[in-house]
């Protein structure tokens, strides 16, 4: 393959990462998704990721025990990657009284792939002033042998009432820059584990920004590290 | 905001990390 992630290691890489809100058209009755943040495969380059010291977003994540600052100490230190999302609310009102009529289901998928086929298990916590305010608890679907890699994903794991509360006003905001002063306070910590051993593979923690409109969803990808 | 908590614009972080990428 000549596609590669740049979050991973030598045991899990994460391949693609979207949240995503889907309804249904009311006039053709297709599905239509709207992409809030989105990863995808890069081809491969050269440079390597930038680093940011894990000690300047401690306070994001809970501090007491299961920490960033604990499991960075835990590590292994290469697992260990910060990604900040440029994140896509730019609705038309049309799409947005779609959604109204129709519910739209608010979502997550991932897909990780790795040489070992093991159990992977998945913790996401949002967090609201460093603060925890949900966790979830989840298991990828039993490992696909492709290509000659195992394939893990977690497909349409459904939003928490917390976050689409949290996305539905953050949009009623007037201003990027509002919404910006919001989310800066706002963070989520994914940490993926080998179920049977809990050896920790992939730790990503992420913060946000709103993307500027028209661009899209945007993000840049940083090792954490530590002197 | 938390009293101890710096502003993100205040701490040590790459330039990158201000600069919203434009669309491939």
């Amino acid at each position: 393959s000549l596609q590669k992630n740049l979050i991973g290691t030598e045991t899990l890489q994460l391949v693609e990462f979207t949240a995503f809100m889907e309804w249904q058209n009311e006039r053709n009755m297709f599905k239509r998704q709207h992409r809030f943040v989105y990863i995808g495969p890069v081809p491969i380059c050269g440079s390597l990721l930038e680093m940011v010291d894990v000690r300047q977003i401690y306070d994001k994540f809970p501090e007491e025990g299961g920490g960033l600052q604990d499991l960075y100490d835990q590590g292994p230190p290469q697992a260990f990657f910060l990604v900040k999302f440029w994140a896509d609310l730019n609705l038309s009102l049309l799409r947005q009284e779609s959604a109204g009529i129709g519910g739209a289901f608010y979502g997550v998928s991932s897909r990780y792939e790795g040489p070992r086929a093991l159990t992977l298990s998945c913790s996401s916590k949002v967090c609201s002033f460093g603060k925890q305010m949900v966790e979830k608890l989840e298991t990828a679907e039993p490992a696909q042998w492709e290509n000659g890699r195992f394939v893990f994903h977690i497909n349409r794991s459904p939003l928490c009432k917390y976050l689409i509360n949290f996305i539905r006003k953050l949009r009623t905001l007037p201003e990027k820059q509002m919404m910006d002063s919001v989310l800066e306070n706002f963070s989520i910590l994914q940490v993926l584990r080998d179920q049977e051993t809990q050896e920790l593979l992939l730790c990503m923690a992420f913060v946000f920004e709103v993307s500027a409109k028209e661009r899209g969803s945007q993000h840049h990808i940083y090792r954490l590290g530590r002197d | 905001a938390r009293p101890d908590q710096v502003p993100m614009r205040k701490r040590q972080l790459p330039a990158s990390f201000w600069e919203e990428p434009r669309p491939a």
